[in-house]
């Protein structure tokens, strides 16, 4: 990716990072769509040998051969039994029946989390810069599961069992499906063996944002990531006849429109079907549009379509303004016409205009690159959000990593857009979601393996999460671009990841297969149901177990209102939990404290002083909420810090009446 | 439709299997077959879970759900790129 590396800081402390040695001993697994092998991301000069301990496979199939390995790409694998006996025999003449990458999603995440340097990267000048996955020495080994029909869970679950055989040290899973009990979710059941065996599982939080509970691999020993913005934008210009001017965003690259005011029009009055404004295929009347700049409206079909439905009809130009559900969040793509995404606002503006005037006028300019962007990160929109809807204890998504605009490496089978009539050949592509955060985090995570070998997928990312940080430079806190209010820990989880600062925590709150096994029998988990999710024989004993107890990085306080617990409105209820800090750096004296003071509740904590004199001590607290009850779905947030003046261990706390 | 075939992840507790068999692929086989003589196993799991993938008609699943040494039947899940 460009600039994303700048962004998270990595070229600032090379003292603090790992060597390239130590780098180069890191395996990422990601299981997508595959891989591309010629793509330079996947360049190997400079790689060291591939580890001794490797067992992974370079398997051969349709359009790619063992050959297409090398010290970068030392694993691919393809997985279609189960999407074959649902859907038929891959048709080869459309899908390459091997690891090669035919959609493009597969080579963005995997370069992003461990792709070679690449100089002069960019999309048609667009985020030009020097590309480099975040462990830019780690090796990639890439699990084909998703196909053009889907991605199937026999299929995964196969890929999962043999990454883990393979020996990767990082799983990275930018996919999604339903929500269901851990013991049913196959990504869940895969991630518990794969932690067991000591490896990081990173997943996509999922694109269901701005509605609340709509998170996906929420399982406590799964790392969810959710979305931010960079400093980055693609400004675009609409020029409107009426002398005003708005600003959206754009990849568009070919000819410009010409430079005067042209006629345009509102889709939703250039057709006569339902849904119009929507611009879906074959809805536009020509003779409404021809010459035209056309107004579509998002949502219903693709963002790109849109443009290719106004250019059939005649259009030359297309602005593509956001409804209501969509709201300000800006979307760049690579059109294949003159268009710019508007937010709501501005939108909502333009139709005012074209419906006041008969002889309306508008032209769209494009200016490149954008740095600097402030403020930023933001919370992108789509960005799934908590409470989660398995576990509400468990606080998710953990963090957020860059997810908007993210330029990566790209397919050479379709062009940017992935539209049959985009017949554009890049190397690099410039893509949105969550899938492109997850595999941020999986790079990062690599980087704190390869400087602490010896730290649990659970200290990694207690690391990752306690170093992550919620406020801006300025001291606010972070914003989330569905609201244009601060965020809370239900959209960021612990905040914006900081790798730098995750590299020395500090503390870390560890934890164990058999912490975990304890959560689930404190889910009142049978024997059954533990040997499913978990492998293992366990039976829970009669002692009281507590999801509190779970040494997470972050609280998730449920109190129950008073209808609920059947006491008079004042009724106060407490709620305490336990955790254990590990010592991972010198020794050093650590205090507490609570930010902010949340007015409902109160929060204490005991003790409030940890002194740690050796390396891997470890010493327990308690942090006891109290509260009266509140109408339901009242919300509160803060943050418990533990300082020892040189490093800060913060875990969000959000707190919510049910 | 009853007679439609879906997929299952047949998740196998392998403390169960009989000594009869010295291997387990042999006691996953056996017991698909004891219960639908047509199916074919689509993968055998060996660490991640013990057992395998297989098409199923709803009756077929249940005749299987009922044998000795079944967990669980996990229907397929069609997971999407985010």
């Amino acid at each position: 990716t460009t600039r994303t590396p700048e962004f998270l800081g990595l070229g600032r402390s090379e003292r603090l990072l790992p060597t390239s040695t130590s780098e180069g001993d890191v395996i990422i697994g990601v299981l997508d769509t595959g891989v591309w092998p010629e793509s330079k991301s996947y360049d190997d000069t400079g790689l060291g040998p591939v580890p001794s301990r490797w067992k992974g496979e370079c398997e051969q199939g349709t359009n790619f051969s063992s050959s297409n390995c090398n010290r970068k790409i030392i694993g691919a694998r393809f997985f279609c039994k189960g999407y074959e006996a649902t859907l038929g025999p891959i048709d080869e003449s459309v899908e390459n029946r091997s690891p090669r990458d035919d959609d493009g999603h597969g080579t963005h995440t995997s370069t992003t989390a461990a792709g070679s340097t690449v100089t002069g990267a960019s999309l048609f000048g667009y985020a030009s810069g020097v590309a480099r996955g975040m462990a830019s020495h780690a090796r990639i080994a890439a699990y084909k599961v998703c196909w053009q029909g889907g991605c199937f869970s026999t299929d995964i679950l196969a890929a999962m069992e043999k990454a883990i055989e393979d020996g990767v040290d990082i799983m990275s899973m930018s996919i999604g499906g339903s929500i269901s009990d851990y013991s049913r979710d196959t990504v869940a059941i895969g991630a518990f063996s794969a932690m067991a065996k000591g490896i990081f599982v990173s997943c996509s939080a999922g694109n269901s944002g701005p509605d609340s509970g709509t998170l996906s691999n929420v399982a406590p020993w799964i790392t969810t990531v959710g979305a931010g913005t960079l400093d980055r934008d693609f400004p675009a210009y609409v020029i409107l006849g009426n002398g005003k001017n708005f600003t959206g965003t754009s990849l568009y690259s070919g000819k410009p429109l010409p430079k005067k005011l042209l006629p345009f029009v509102y889709a939703g009055r250039a057709s006569n079907v339902t849904g119009g404004n929507l611009c879906m295929s074959d809805s536009l009347e020509p003779k409404s549009v021809a010459g035209k700049i056309v107004v579509c409206d998002r949502g219903g079909n693709s963002r790109v379509q849109k443009g290719i439905v106004v250019k059939k009809a005649g259009g030359v130009g297309m602005i593509l303004t956001n409804t209501e559900a969509y709201g300000e969040e800006l979307v760049a793509d690579a059109h294949l016409v003159p268009a710019a995404s508007l937010g709501q606002k501005a939108g909502d503006e333009i139709k005012k205009y074209i419906s006041s005037d008969n002889d309306a006028r508008a032209t769209i300019g494009f200016s490149g690159t954008q740095l600097g962007v402030q403020p930023s990160p933001v919370v992108a929109a789509f960005s799934s959000r908590g409470p989660n809807p398995i576990t509400q204890e468990i606080l998710k998504p953990d963090l957020i990593a860059p997810g908007v605009n993210i330029l990566a490496g790209w397919t050479g089978k379709i062009g940017p857009t992935g539209l049959e009539d985009d017949t554009r050949h890049i190397s690099f592509n410039i893509i949105s979601g969550t899938s492109m955060s997850c595999p941020h985090v999986s790079g990062l995570a690599a980087l704190v393996k390869a400087a602490h070998p010896e730290w649990s997928p659970a200290a990694i990312k207690s690391a990752l999460m306690t170093t992550a940080y919620t406020a801006y430079n300025n001291g606010k806190m972070i914003l989330d671009v569905a609201t244009g209010l601060p965020a809370t820990p239900f959209d960021y989880g612990a905040g914006h990841v900081d790798p730098v600062a995750a590299l020395d925590p500090g503390l870390v709150y560890d934890a164990s297969v058999d912490d975990y096994i304890d959560f689930l029998c404190a889910l009142n988990y049978s024997s059954e149901l533990i040997k499913q999710t978990t492998g293992r024989q366990f039976t829970c004993s009669s002692k009281a177990y507590s999801i509190q107890d779970l040494n997470y990085p972050s609280f998730s306080v449920a109190f129950e209102t008073a209808s609920e617990t059947g006491l008079g409105r004042k009724a106060v209820s407490t709620v305490k939990y336990t955790r254990t800090l590990t010592n991972v750096g010198k020794p050093a004296n650590y205090k507490a404290s609570v930010w902010p003071q949340p007015a409902k509740v109160q929060i204490k904590v005991v003790p409030e002083l940890l002194s740690f004199s050796t390396v891997n001590e470890k010493k327990s607290f308690t942090v006891t909420f109290t509260a009266n009850s509140m109408p339901s779905g009242t919300t509160s947030y803060a943050h418990l810090t533990w300082s020892d003046g040189k490093h800060t261990v913060t875990s969000p706390i959000a707190i919510t009446w049910t | 439709d009853h007679q439609e075939r879906r997929t299952y992840i047949v998740h196998m507790d392998k403390s169960h299997m009989p000594e009869s068999f010295t291997d387990h692929h042999e006691w996953y086989h056996a017991s698909l077959k004891s219960a639908v003589d047509t199916a074919e196993m689509l993968y055998a799991y060996n660490s991640i879970i013990h057992g395998f993938s297989t098409r199923l008609t709803e009756e077929e699943a249940e005749l299987l759900q009922g044998q000795p040494g079944i967990l669980a039947l996990l229907p397929e899940i069609r997971y999407q790129l985010h």
